[in-house]
């Protein structure tokens, strides 16, 4: 039977408000060691999400002194835990995206599907 | 059997030479929709890889002015078209990384296996 999203995703999320700058945006990433932040309200709502494409897009157009919100994807892709697989990676070739969140009923984080766990497939199925 | 790399990869290269500014290496990221190019030298032999991960980092290290020798990777894993795909895949998790250019046997690159890719292989298998 086809994986679900559960089975391979990671529980680490690094999160940011759209307040923060992006230089401390960009700090986040390299002390995650990851290309993808999750943009959450006050309330912990996903609102957005900000990648090191984002942060390289602003050092184009100079916008140096600017704020997560300035540069922040707003309409997100995401998914769920119970999603089948091939539909969430779907998603990341359609979208040309590497990192899929992924929220529960009530739009919480509770993991990031990122392309590299896909990789994770080939030890069981060959 | 295991597909190999050359079933699933793609022949769009973005490149360009450690010589040349951070900032026009992210311009070429931004035009190509990409978080990645490989490095050539003058012979168009694989020297490096740079990352909109690296651009982030040159944005918390503040190093404006930079060249893309300044925060390049110069110790590049790679892959071959007649890689299994099941070890490409451990190549990324083991490093932590989404893209693996493709080269020929004198170095040439010839594509770019990113981890978006692997989604390709829910089509068929399942
Ligand atoms: C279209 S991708 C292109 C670069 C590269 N292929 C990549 O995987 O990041 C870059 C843009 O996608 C956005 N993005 C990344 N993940 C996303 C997601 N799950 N939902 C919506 N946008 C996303 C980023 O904010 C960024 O502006
Ligand atoms: C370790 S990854 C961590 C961030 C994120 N997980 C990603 O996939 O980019 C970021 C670093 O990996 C390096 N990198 C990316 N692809 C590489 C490759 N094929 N070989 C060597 N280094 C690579 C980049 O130059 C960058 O410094």
């Amino acid at each position: 039977p086809m994986p679900t999203v559960k089975e391979i995703m990671s529980r680490m999320v690094h999160a940011i408000t759209e307040d923060e700058s992006i230089k401390t945006a960009a700090r986040k990433l390299l002390r995650g060691d990851t290309n993808h932040l999750v943009v959450l309200d006050h309330a912990g709502r996903l609102v957005g999400i900000v990648t090191t494409y984002d942060i390289s897009k602003s050092v184009v157009q100079e916008g140096r002194g600017g704020l997560v919100k300035d540069i922040m994807t707003r309409q997100v892709i995401r998914t769920t835990m119970d999603e089948h697989l091939d539909i969430a990676a779907q998603k990341l070739e359609r979208y040309n995206i590497s990192a899929l969140p992924v929220v529960d009923r009530d739009s919480r984080v509770v993991g990031m599907l990122t392309a590299i766990d896909l990789g994770k497939l080939l030890e069981r199925r060959w």
